[in-house]
């Protein structure tokens, strides 16, 4: 996976972290401090089409809203992540139990193309 | 999208910047409330308070300390009173390896700590936990880096180099108390670690989502005693 930076308009993993104290989360999320919530994004000719990996995820839900709000069917090749892992978080409940969970695919790694 | 446009999944970039962080950051809130199956964020927890906490464990540990030297001996009443030395407060801090970037030969690590770590506390002793999944049976060398951030400029400083041969796959510890104990002091303490690793091996960040295998450091702590002052 390539990590957007400089000039590029190629597909590749930007990275985006939420900070937990910025949206005034951090008093019920005890840990960790943000979410790393990276995205793929960029132009995938047809030559770089074909990198496997989808599989059903929030991200390819998000994907599929972007493409139905989309008025065009044909669609090239698309930037999407390829590896993902899950985002692990220490939080409070609603019975101020401190809880800890795993959420799976929450955090893109790598991106390619569809 | 026409052919040799941009697919539609790019359609963020093209939103103003402002507007991109804000779609992002609301998307952000409203998937990790779906996938914690809440409605809303929880409304503040009521920890309890530090002092009745301290005091809980106080007369935990008085107890055990006053069951142990008399057994058998059920006792109600009054808390026993502590013995000279007790009332220093220790504990462990955990914290778990996040924002890893990684080559096929490097991985780095950092390890972030309560700002509680820079004032009140002093550190006895720290220790590094990496898990191995080596697809080798035969020792392979490790060379592990405590980073420090460089006073002169943003750039990261080597503190400590280790060299390690690990002996197939599990768990090898590396004491970091010394590295741990000079972050004492930074607003934001922060452990980085910078491991190079054999090029066929998998990163200390297990690919499998295995979580019980996450890199950690535990360090045991203790309450600064405050300093004294005598008459004479």
């Amino acid at each position: 996976g390539v990590d957007c930076g400089g000039d590029s308009r190629m597909c590749c993993r930007q990275e985006f972290f939420v900070d937990f104290k910025e949206i005034g989360w951090e008093d019920w999320i005890i840990q960790p401090a943000g979410y790393h919530m990276n995205y793929c994004t960029g132009l995938c000719p047809l030559h770089m089409a074909g990198i496997p990996g989808l599989a059903a995820s929030f991200h390819t839900a998000v994907l599929n809203r972007i493409k139905a709000a989309s008025a065009a069917a044909a669609v090239d090749s698309c930037c999407v992540p390829t590896q993902r892992r899950p985002l692990s978080l220490l939080y409070y409940d609603r019975d101020s139990n401190i809880v800890k969970t795993d959420i799976p695919d929450m955090i893109v790694d790598s991106c390619g193309c569809t | 999208a026409a052919r040799g446009e941009w697919c539609p999944a790019c359609g963020m970039a093209a939103l103003a910047p402002g507007t991109q962080r804000d779609v992002l950051l609301a998307l952000a809130k409203q998937s990790i409330l779906a996938k914690l199956r809440l409605p809303a964020r929880p409304s503040s927890p009521q920890p309890p308070a530090r002092g009745a906490l301290l005091t809980a464990l106080r007369r935990l540990r008085a107890q055990r300390s006053d069951t142990a030297a008399s057994p058998g001996t059920l006792r109600d009443g009054p808390v026993p009173q502590l013995r000279p030395g007790m009332e220093l407060q220790e504990y462990e801090i955990l914290s778990f390896a996040e924002s890893a970037s990684s080559t096929s030969r490097s991985v780095c690590l950092h390890f972030r700590f309560s700002r509680e770590l820079s004032g009140s506390t002093e550190v006895l002793q720290a220790t590094l936990y990496l898990f191995w999944a080596s697809p080798r049976p035969r020792a392979q060398p490790v060379t592990i880096r405590l980073l420090k951030p460089d006073p002169m400029g943003p750039n990261m400083t080597v503190a400590s180099e280790t060299r390690l041969e690990v002996q197939g796959s599990g768990w090898t510890t590396l004491d970091v108390g010394p590295a741990v104990r000079s972050l004492s002091g930074q607003e934001t303490p922060r452990l980085t670690v910078e491991l190079d690793v054999p090029e066929d091996w998998e990163s200390p960040f297990p690919a499998d989502h295995t979580d019980s295998h996450w890199p950690f450091v535990v360090a045991q702590a203790r309450a600064r005693t405050p300093h004294r002052v005598r008459r004479r």
